[in-house]
């Protein structure tokens, strides 16, 4: 399943 | 960015600086574990290899470095500077038995076989674990110094407010990073029963002892 590349949170 | 994340990262540096203060002013770290804390650390160093390359915003790379520095000097103070009062023997969680699983879950489910979304996902299901050995540590002593409880909840909370975070960005951004998520609820589930105590106990000025 694919998700955001590239983390934005902490 | 979001009320519930920014609540959340406070909290989070609050628990951070709350064992800072406690390590360093009482000049012990009695009832603390190193384990945890050597995980933690672990933790940041597997998330933030992207501080360099990845920029976001200076809130971000900012409060990265914060968090790996108070990581550090905590792990640190534990190991190096006031180890003669680190308590090794009831801090005998076996790390081997978190390390293995979550580094096998690591390669089995992520978003991508690329090195750093392993070693990001490492440290998502690393962090939903990390506490244990210090749980573990205060159901072995059977009790724990105020300030550390206020350390532990103020980290229990910050993945709650974090949880609060993606239901709203799921809502408002159709957002959902469900690795993140589901090593979130673990994470916040094995809080509870210190949750439980922490409000039923401290909250009312007794000491936090197990029965």
């Amino acid at each position: 399943d694919q998700e955001p590349q590239g983390h934005d949170e902490l | 960015m979001n009320v519930f994340r920014i609540l959340g990262d406070v909290s989070h540096l609050l628990a951070m600086v709350i064992l800072l203060v406690k390590i360093w002013r009482s000049k012990s770290c009695a009832g603390i574990s190193g384990k945890s804390q050597i995980l933690f650390a672990l933790v940041f160093t597997s998330r933030y290899l992207d501080l360099l390359t990845n920029f976001i915003s200076i809130y971000n790379t900012v409060m990265k470095v914060v968090f790996l520095l108070c990581a550090y000097v905590t792990v640190y103070l534990i190991y190096g500077k006031f180890r003669k009062t680190f308590d090794s023997e009831n801090d005998s969680f076996r790390l081997e038995f978190l390390l293995v699983p979550v580094i096998g879950l690591s390669f089995l489910e992520n978003y991508s076989f690329t090195p750093t979304e392993i070693l990001w996902t490492f440290s998502i299901y690393l962090e939903s674990v990390a506490i244990l050995p210090q749980l573990f540590m205060i159901s072995k002593t059977g009790e724990a110094e105020t300030i550390t409880t206020h350390y532990l909840f103020f980290l229990g909370l910050y993945r709650a407010l974090y949880l609060a975070n993606w239901i709203w960005r799921y809502h408002t951004e159709n957002f959902y990073d469900q690795i993140a998520v589901v090593s979130g609820v673990v994470q916040t589930i094995f809080y509870c029963d210190f949750f439980y105590l922490y409000i039923t106990k401290v909250l009312k000025g007794k000491k936090l002892s197990l029965p």
